[in-house]
């Protein structure tokens, strides 16, 4: 899966791949505060193309609100939501409004899926539907935060430690190993990075064909960018 | 100098535009040159047809006329202050589609395009006139004319007369394109005075191969020339109340100088770039003087120099150097402020010292590929730090690598340091780039050169006051002559040379001033007054760089003045071109593009940037989408 960051006071984004294997749990948005906590799992290909690396794709997410003892389990097929007691079921072949005291939730058909907790943040998942008959690849999710300033700055995970400041500066550019991405270093956590410019998809308007969002490439799964490394983020359950 | 075409996916309307007439005629009175360009063209169509007219022109060069005579009626070009011309053009084009008609084309060169609907079987004829002053460079003249007509011209014509009172010393003319077979059609007379240099090739002889329709006249046509320096204060000529002065003494001894090379190397200059510096350098150090100082200083993130202190250029100190040199690999980040710093401290230690040479003359060049990122990275602080530490005891030459450069940074740096500034094209023949500039400075004569003229004799005189000259290059300074013409002529030079101090009057007498313009067919009257305005507002635009906000103000108002009242297109200036159509864009503009707008296309191998400030507002183009955090696969 690829990571899109933007830094809106730098008017960039910064942006990197978690490669692992299929079926590894991430633990992507955790916050103390607020009892929020985004899990995600990954998916491969129906079968991996030789000549090819391997993708992974996040194939079930997992969403917990502690304090309305909700929970939510997205995947490719169905959407499950416990309430307390209650248990609900949906199909993305449905179209759903709910709205209750501290929470929303909205599926719009086949395409996507969008969660609101009380004034904080909202979540939306973006189904991929890719042809049933093809030879590798299967349906896939992704997973977008929107005022995710709302969370508290105790907020962490693979995805939630970049909702709150970030800042960066990069500099010397110059010509990497494709002629279309230059390098550049960036400097970051005190840290300094060689970055690759170029760009990742944003799907949630044109699911189909995305829109570029440039960025600054971060190699090796995101290190020296993410706290730790990547597998410090796998958890056991989605839950 | 022309390039017809259409824009049609019609193949056949090709053929429907012929060029039938092609025209290049310069005029080079005293290094001061006028080009007129003129193609003549029919639709031989039976409907209209878009015919383009492309020219190169030289960047030093302003643009003074345009005009098209359509079926009878001429359309001319008309100069207006660039914002009241810009304002007409907005009115007229409400959607602003039609963009500028000069674009930057390539190191040397500008392009100027046109077009226009021509209807069935009518006729049109474009003028272009511009105007420059050839800069001597390294002993010799360079006028350059670019010729690409798209196809075999029924009568095609390179024609240029010069006229240099001094004397010609010697004309050579030749052709990038210029086959065997059309060398003979190169004719060149040159007496002692003119030069005359045409070049007609038939229709016949353009042609690629024997039964192509396509034409192998595609290319420079150069004419390089010097004059007579027989007189060592120089050459004075008055006409119509302004006078020139043209000052390039010759066998003088070299002055010794004492140069520190600031070498980036930065993680930018990772790749062609520093491979070609130290190209550059290894060929630069072969070239220094035994008699001159020289050090070098790199610099990434942090400031390295190569020996404390500045050292004679003896064959083990320059031996070492290169060593130094091939050793340099790039890193870390961009700290230009420390090293120029450092650079300047080196000088003022060494002079302090008294270990340099009496009568020598002491320089920083700086090669980098532009943004300061590590230490102080303010740009208008790093200018400051840099002026009051030279404090104008050295001038500041900066070489910039690349399009992607801020040149206006190192521009003003350079200017406000009485140095140049100077893009280094990224090509194979960058490092060659950078060898020709340290030709260029490699030889300087004189220091602190004053040239005084009679106070109540002449007025608005352009600069006068020169911290170098160089082996090779030239002073020109122009003025009005307010008295008696002749007191014009008693003028002197002061200036400091390897001997010790220079004292130079001219010897010239008047009536020899008298033969020299009594030929006017080979001279534009006016030549000294144009010139004198050319000059007078390059020398203004370039103190609009490094001035005061008050003074920027007032040398703007002046060149605007000037560019207006001699026609020409400036920075300040644009040239309105109305087109007989009755359409939204019917009225365009022609703008004159200074160096630092002027970002050419990338070269290959190299992604096209917008660095400057800030540091990451490298921008690809895409839909604006508001900032989410998100994961997400292809």
């Amino acid at each position: 899966p690829h990571f899109i960051i933007p830094v809106p006071k730098q008017n960039d984004t910064i942006c990197f791949n978690v490669d692992e294997r299929p079926g590894v749990i991430f633990n992507l948005v955790r916050d103390p505060l607020t009892g929020i906590t985004v899990n995600g799992q990954t998916i491969g290909d129906k079968k991996i193309d030789p000549n090819k690396k391997l993708n992974t794709y996040f194939g079930r997410f997992g969403i917990v609100n502690e304090k309305l003892g909700l929970k939510l389990e997205v995947t490719t097929r169905s959407i499950e939501i416990t309430s307390g007691k209650e248990k609900m079921a949906f199909t993305w072949s449905d179209t759903v409004s709910m709205k209750q005291r501290s929470f929303a939730l909205q599926i719009n058909k086949e395409r996507n899926l969008v969660v609101m907790m009380g004034d904080s943040v909202q979540f939306v998942i973006v189904l991929h539907r890719v042809w049933k008959d093809h030879p590798f690849h299967q349906d896939y999710l992704g997973f977008y935060t929107i005022d995710s300033h709302r969370l508290s700055s105790k907020t962490h995970g693979l995805l939630g430690q970049f909702y709150h400041d970030l800042s960066f500066e990069v500099g010397e550019i110059h010509q990497g190993t494709d002629p279309e991405k230059p390098d550049a270093m960036m400097m970051i956590k005190g840290q300094e990075l060689t970055v690759t410019r170029g760009w990742q998809r944003d799907y949630r308007e044109d699911i189909k064909h995305g829109v570029q969002v440039p960025c600054w490439f971060v190699h090796h799964n995101g290190t020296g960018l993410i706290d730790g490394v990547h597998s410090d983020y796998i958890v056991s359950g989605i839950f | 100098a022309r390039l017809i075409k259409k824009r049609s996916s019609d193949p056949q309307a090709v053929f429907d535009i012929e060029i039938y007439s092609l025209k290049v005629d310069c005029k080079v009175t005293s290094r001061f040159a006028r080009s007129v360009i003129t193609s003549r063209v029919v639709n031989r169509a039976n409907v209209s047809r878009e015919v383009f007219f492309d020219v190169d022109l030289p960047k030093t060069a302003f643009i003074t006329n345009f005009s098209m005579v359509i079926d009878g009626l001429t359309y001319v070009g008309v100069v207006k202050e660039k914002a009241a011309a810009k304002k007409q053009y907005q009115q007229a084009v409400s959607q602003g589609q039609t963009a500028g008609l000069v674009k930057a084309s390539g190191r040397k060169m500008e392009k100027f395009t046109v077009s226009v609907n021509i209807a069935a079987t009518k006729k049109v004829t474009f003028e272009l006139t511009y105007e420059e002053l050839l800069k001597r460079n390294q002993g010799q003249y360079e006028l350059l004319i670019r010729v690409k007509p798209k196809q075999i011209v029924q009568h095609f014509e390179i024609n240029v007369d010069i006229y240099e009172p001094q004397g010609i010393r010697f004309l050579d003319a030749h052709g990038t394109f210029v086959t065997n077979d059309l060398t003979q059609l190169i004719e060149k007379t040159v007496t002692e005075t003119k030069g005359h240099v045409s070049f007609s090739p038939t229709v016949d002889q353009q042609r690629s191969c024997p039964l192509c329709q396509t034409s192998t006249i595609d290319g420079d046509f150069v004419i390089n020339y010097d004059v007579n320096w027989d007189t060592p204060a120089g050459d004075i000529q008055i006409l119509n109340g302004y006078f020139v002065h043209y000052f390039a003494p010759t066998n003088l001894k070299r002055l010794p100088k004492n140069v520190v090379f600031v070498i980036d190397q930065s993680t930018s200059m990772m790749g062609t770039r520093i491979k070609q510096t130290k190209e550059a350098m290894l060929a630069i150090l072969a070239d220094i003087h035994p008699d001159d100082h020289f050090s070098i200083i790199s610099f990434d993130s942090t400031v390295t120099k190569w020996k404390p202190s500045i050292i004679e250029a003896t064959a083990e100190n320059i031996e070492a150097a290169k060593q130094y040199v091939n050793s340099l690999y790039a890193r870390g980040w961009t700290n230009i402020n420390d090293a120029l710093l450092e650079a300047i401290s080196m000088l003022d230690e060494a002079m302090k010292q008294h270990t340099l040479t009496e009568h020598s003359i002491s320089l920083i060049i700086l090669l980098s590929d532009g943004d300061p990122t590590k230490g102080e990275t303010n740009r208008a602080q790093i200018q400051s730090n840099v002026k009051n530490g030279i404090g104008g005891k050295y001038p500041l030459y900066c070489l910039g690598f690349g399009y992607d450069l801020d040149y206006s940074f190192i521009e003003k740096m350079a200017l406000e340091n009485h140095g140049v500034a100077r893009r280094i094209y990224e090509d194979s023949d960058s490092a060659l780039q950078m060898q020709g500039f340290y030709d260029e400075v490699a030889s300087p004569l004189l220091s602190q050169i004053e040239l005084k003229y009679p106070e109540n004799g002449v007025a608005d005189l352009t600069e006068r006051s020169f911290q170098q000259y160089y082996n090779g290059s030239e002073i020109v300074v122009a003025g009005r002559v307010t008295g008696n013409e002749l007191d014009a002529y008693n003028m002197e030079v002061i200036a400091k040379g390897a001997e010790g101090d220079l004292f130079l009057k001219n010897q010239r007498k008047e009536q020899d001033q008298e033969k020299t313009f009594e030929d006017p067919q080979y001279i534009f009257g006016e030549y000294t007054e144009r010139l004198w305005a050319y000059l007078t507002i390059q020398q203004l635009l370039s103190k609009r760089v490094s001035g005061t906000p008050e003074e920027k103000a007032n040398n703007t108002a002046r060149a605007l003045e000037l560019s207006l009242k001699y026609n020409f297109v400036t920075p300040l200036t644009s040239m309105v071109v109305t087109k007989p159509e009755d359409t939204l864009d019917s009225t365009m503009l022609a703008d004159k593009l200074t160096e630092a707008e002027s970002r050419g296309p990338p070269q290959d191998g190299q992604a096209h940037r917008v660095s400057s400030s800030p540091q990451s507002n490298y921008h690809y183009a895409s839909r604006y989408i508001p900032p989410v955090t998100s994961v997400d696969g292809d």
